[in-house]
């Protein structure tokens, strides 16, 4: 649910030589934050919480692909 | 800049983890 400008942003910044935010990018940056901080906090289940934890254990720098 | 745009990557994703 990330908006296609927020998705934009990210993408062009991330990446060693790319320019930072100019200050209308990170406006809309903060903007979105402080949509997201309005909201309450997500409930998040016990399962989500643990089919998490194992996502993590097990992605391709999780603990177990670790030689 | 490396670290500040890090830094703004981290924001929103946590925000996104926490509040979406």
């Amino acid at each position: 649910g990330r908006p296609d400008d927020v998705r934009a942003i990210l993408e062009r910044i991330s990446g060693a030589e790319a320019m930072p935010p100019s200050p209308a990018e990170q406006a809309v940056l903060v903007r979105y934050v402080a949509e997201l901080r309005a909201q309450p906090r997500a409930h998040r289940t016990f399962n989500d919480r643990w089919s998490a934890w194992i996502a993590y254990r097990d992605g391709p720098n999780g603990l177990r692909a670790r030689p | 800049v490396a670290g500040i745009k890090s830094q703004i990557t981290r924001a929103v994703s946590d925000a996104e983890k926490t509040h979406l």
